[in-house]
């Protein structure tokens, strides 16, 4: 089954948060999903409300070749997450280390993982450049790009529309096809905001999925460890993630 | 002269943001100041007005062990700038895979620079654990880890009371004295914000610098690519980012 990646050049944007919760809604829609966090900042199982003390995981201890099935995570949600597990920055610099002298250390359990045809997987990156993303990319059906809508994104529009954040040259006809933008924390009565979405929204056209508003449900959902979905159902910021699945869903038949 | 670097294991907080206005104001406060960029992400040198099609830099080419003399920029500002230069993410992934082999080619050049009495040094670091930042801690005077004032940050607080943000065990006896947080983005009228920005300055106390409000001035100078101080020195913002640097000024004896 297809898997959907949350990347992004720029840090902070909300691919944890965009992760978390279309695994949620497409799990609402019926689907069986599997969240599977490949950042070693370990955030994205704070959303499905596993405590902070709990440092179990699955890509933090890769080089050790560990059995998928038994890392996975049952969660309130119905959605399976594969925890990344904690890991502080040598330990994330040695599996950076072991994934570039052994790209099969993340490339065989992906590949038995996206091998059941039930199951629909939405992998969230770490900011930047990653070994995990040269590695992942190449197997996802869709590789979603969140920009904010504001400069410091605004920056980054031609690293991702050339393909660089992905790594240039052959490898952006490879993606061309798979690349889609969503925009996030979008603030339509602020001029700069606007302006930027606008901006951002001409040059990517109808790769553009969706745009999120900035929400306080948003925050008060992570603060609570709750999906959006569970605790602000009517909330704007659900109409657009709802409005950005629908984009998803379209999508993907041209996968 | 000292080095001050802002980092941090969350992506999005304002580490450029910081590190470009602070450089400004203590280059207003007489000091000659260095900014270097050591973000692949290459954003520092917007701050400080160099157009977007600059691609010119200093830490890109680190393998090829260039003189970072020729790669320094003189801004409007008065603050000298070692832009970090454009490279697409196989580029940053060999640079770093070159650094991890070879970490002098960033440790001679940094002491270079380091030696001179007069200058000081405000890096900018890429989001999370890198490299660069394993090499740079040892030799700074301080460690500024920026925070926002929300669920995302506070969730990462024992990475960085532990150090295991910058390596845990016996660095952080190393890094003990050195190391300072800065709040960011701030909403006084808001609960969330609050009750994190007090979590945050109960577990930091005297070792958080300050903290700065969200202010539309902040992502408004940096849209029209201008420093801060330049564009509105009378914001709130403003007034934060100096008090901060008193913080900064009022902890460096102890360095
Ligand atoms: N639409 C929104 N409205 C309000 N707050 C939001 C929205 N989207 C994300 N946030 C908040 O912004 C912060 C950053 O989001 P998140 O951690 O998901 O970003 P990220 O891109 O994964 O960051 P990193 O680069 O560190 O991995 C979080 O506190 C989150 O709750
Ligand atoms: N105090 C503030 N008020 C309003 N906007 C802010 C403030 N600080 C930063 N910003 C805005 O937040 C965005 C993120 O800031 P910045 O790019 O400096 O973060 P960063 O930590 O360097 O991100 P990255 O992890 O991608 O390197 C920018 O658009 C910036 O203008
Ligand atoms: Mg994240
Ligand atoms: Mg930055």
């Amino acid at each position: 089954m297809p898997l959907i990646c949350f990347a992004s050049p720029k840090g902070g944007v909300g691919k944890t948060t965009l992760a978390a919760n279309v695994a949620d809604a497409l799990r609402r829609s019926g689907q069986r999903v599997l969240a599977l966090d490949l950042d070693p900042q370990n955030a994205l199982r704070l959303h499905f409300g596993l405590p902070l003390q709990d440092n179990e995981g699955f890509a933090h201890e890769l080089a050790r070749r560990p059995d998928w099935r038994n890392a996975v995570r049952e969660t309130p949600s119905g959605v399976i997450l594969l925890p990344h597990g904690a890991v502080d920055i040598i330990g994330a610099l040695d599996l950076a280390t072991a994934l570039e002298r052994e790209p099969e250390l993340l490339a065989a359990p992906l590949r038995a993982i996206l091998a059941d045809p039930d199951l629909m997987v939405v992998a969230d990156m770490p900011p930047g450049a990653s070994r995990a993303l040269t590695l992942v990319a190449p197997h996802a059906a869709m590789i979603v790009a969140v920009l904010l809508a504001d400069a410091g994104s605004a920056a980054l529009v031609p690293e991702i529309e050339s393909g660089r954040f992905l790594g240039a040259g052959s490898m952006t006809a490879l993606f061309a096809g798979r690349l889609r933008v969503a925009l996030n924390q979008l603030e339509p009565e602020s001029r700069l905001s606007a302006a930027a979405a606008e901006s951002v929204a001409r040059r990517f056209g109808p790769r553009l999925l969706g745009a999120i508003r900035r929400d306080v449900a948003v925050a008060e959902a992570l603060a609570s460890q709750r999906l959006l979905l569970d605790l602000a159902p009517g909330s704007l910021a659900a109409q657009d993630l709802a409005a950005l699945v629908r984009g998803i869903a379209a999508a993907r038949p041209a996968m």
